[in-house]
């Protein structure tokens, strides 16, 4: 179900630096806009190689329920420490 | 291949296997655990010794669930492992929920996966190249395991190129390259910082190009193994790149004098260079610079007093009333070096050995404080 598949995305997003810890905080609602949403799962189709659609198809689902390293691929999501320039 | 940012100061290293897995024999993973190592002391002069005690560089356990970090493993599947960097103490954790097993295709192959994790206690961080040890995912068993080109650049990075002979060696060792004319550190980028273009990638990597050399960039100065060889880096490639820009398509294209080459990631698309005029009708040769603008996804060149906006969906891609004054752009000088659109969303245009950053909600350079324009130098490429 959509539902479903957008909630396991979110978690995994957020699980490895795609998205803010705060994204899968039950908490907070954990409501994203749409560019960072969209952003997030371009940044992992970039980083994965697959077609970077900015959408959740067929080929970025497969590639997230693949078993991988536990290490977070960005480290420091919102870190603003480029500003200076 | 990317550099998590910190590295080990010694190279003879020691381990400790403190907790084993359920279900292998302890001298079987003993010496998957040496020839996990050994991957990396292979290239390097990296050395590594199992202890039995404490203290010991990295610590290595097999452990399920919650396990004291905060990170609790998942059960089998999904998470196999995780590892630390130098930094944070260098040790490596293995779920032993999974089916761990040895020289078998079924299962995890827990030597691939040690040795991906050792990547990580010894500095590296995940590698978009998908063929690389370090690439994220686990990618089956592999019976004739060799490491990748791109996990021995970063390797090599850390901690130099091996200089004695010995070791674990599974396959014949690659020929020795002739060592690249390049200096070793980042000097000439303090003393001539004045670069041919800047471009981010499509992984959101930002690099510079100066001659036949490319530079990455990190958050605030160049990353540390740079600089390399465009034509190492992008085979195919020449130095002397005009422009670059990588498009939302994902692919990065490379101008210079009247060609234009296309890329995927780093290899080449086809039967490149092309012409200019075929691919980009409407844009001049021997441009200065291009960008792709986020406002509206359009290709910005740039060249001399004059800038040409190009829509590949539109027919023609450059409207009659282009080319445009560069003066358009309040506060740009004329004949830049290079142009980028950065991922905080400004656009920066670089001339010399200083750069403007420009704001697109005003359309002009931005009043800050340091006023633009800034040395190149201190804020992009770390230089005191």
């Amino acid at each position: 179900a959509p539902v479903q598949k957008t909630t396991q995305a979110e978690i995994y997003l957020s699980q490895f630096g795609y998205l803010p810890p705060s994204a899968r905080n039950p908490a907070n609602g954990g409501l994203l806009d749409s560019s960072t949403w969209s952003k997030a799962i371009m940044d992992f189709q970039g980083f994965a190689g697959v077609n970077v659609t900015g959408e959740l198809d067929e080929e970025t689902m497969e590639l997230m329920a693949l078993p991988r390293c536990g290490v977070k691929d960005k480290v420091g999501f919102g870190t603003d420490s480029r500003s200076k320039r | 291949y990317a550099l998590q940012g910190s590295r080990w100061k010694v190279k003879a290293l020691t381990y400790r296997i403190s907790k084993y897995p359920k279900k292998l024999n302890r001298q079987e993973v003993d010496k998957e655990v040496l020839k996990a190592f050994s991957v990396w002391s292979d290239y390097t002069d990296l050395t590594f010794t199992a202890k039995r005690a404490n203290p010991v560089h990295i610590e290595i356990r097999f452990e399920e669930g919650e396990h004291g970090d905060g990170d609790p493993f998942d059960g089998q599947g999904g998470t196999l492992a995780h590892a630390y960097f130098p930094v944070y103490g260098g040790d490596a954790h293995f779920d032993d929920a999974e089916y761990w097993t040895i020289n078998s295709a079924r299962g995890t192959n827990l030597f691939q996966v040690a040795a991906h994790e050792f990547g990580h206690s010894l500095g590296l961080s995940h590698s978009d190249v998908r063929s690389a040890l370090m690439a994220p995912f686990y990618r089956g068993y592999d019976p004739v395991f060799r490491l990748d080109s791109d996990d021995i650049q970063g390797i090599q990075a850390l901690y130099g190129k091996k200089t004695t002979g010995g070791g674990y060696n599974p396959v014949p060792a690659p020929k020795p390259q002739p060592k690249p004319n390049v200096p070793s550190d980042n000097n000439e980028m303090c003393t001539d910082p004045k670069i041919d273009t800047v471009f981010n990638t499509h992984d959101g990597a930002t690099y510079a190009f100066k001659g036949n050399q490319y530079y990455k960039l990190t958050e605030n100065a160049i990353a540390e193994g740079y600089p390399k060889l465009i034509s190492q880096g992008w085979p195919g490639l020449p130095g002397n790149i005009d422009a670059a820009f990588t498009y939302k398509n994902g692919k990065t294209y490379f101008f210079q004098g009247s060609k234009y080459w296309r890329y995927s990631g780093r290899q080449m698309d086809g039967d490149y260079p092309k012409d200019i005029s075929d691919g980009f009708t409407g844009i001049p040769d021997n441009l200065d610079a291009a960008l792709v603008w986020g406002g509206n996804g359009k290709i910005y060149f740039y060249k001399g007093t004059k800038f040409w906006r190009f829509d590949p969906l539109k027919r023609p891609p450059v409207k009659s009333t282009y080319p445009k004054p560069l003066s358009n752009w309040e506060g740009v000088p004329n004949s830049i070096d290079a142009a980028l659109q950065y991922t905080n969303g400004y656009t920066y245009f670089f001339k010399g050995n200083k750069y403007y950053r420009f704001n697109d909600r005003t359309f002009s350079v931005d009043d800050a404080n340091p006023p633009f324009p800034r040395p190149t130098a201190h804020w992009w490429f770390g230089c005191s």
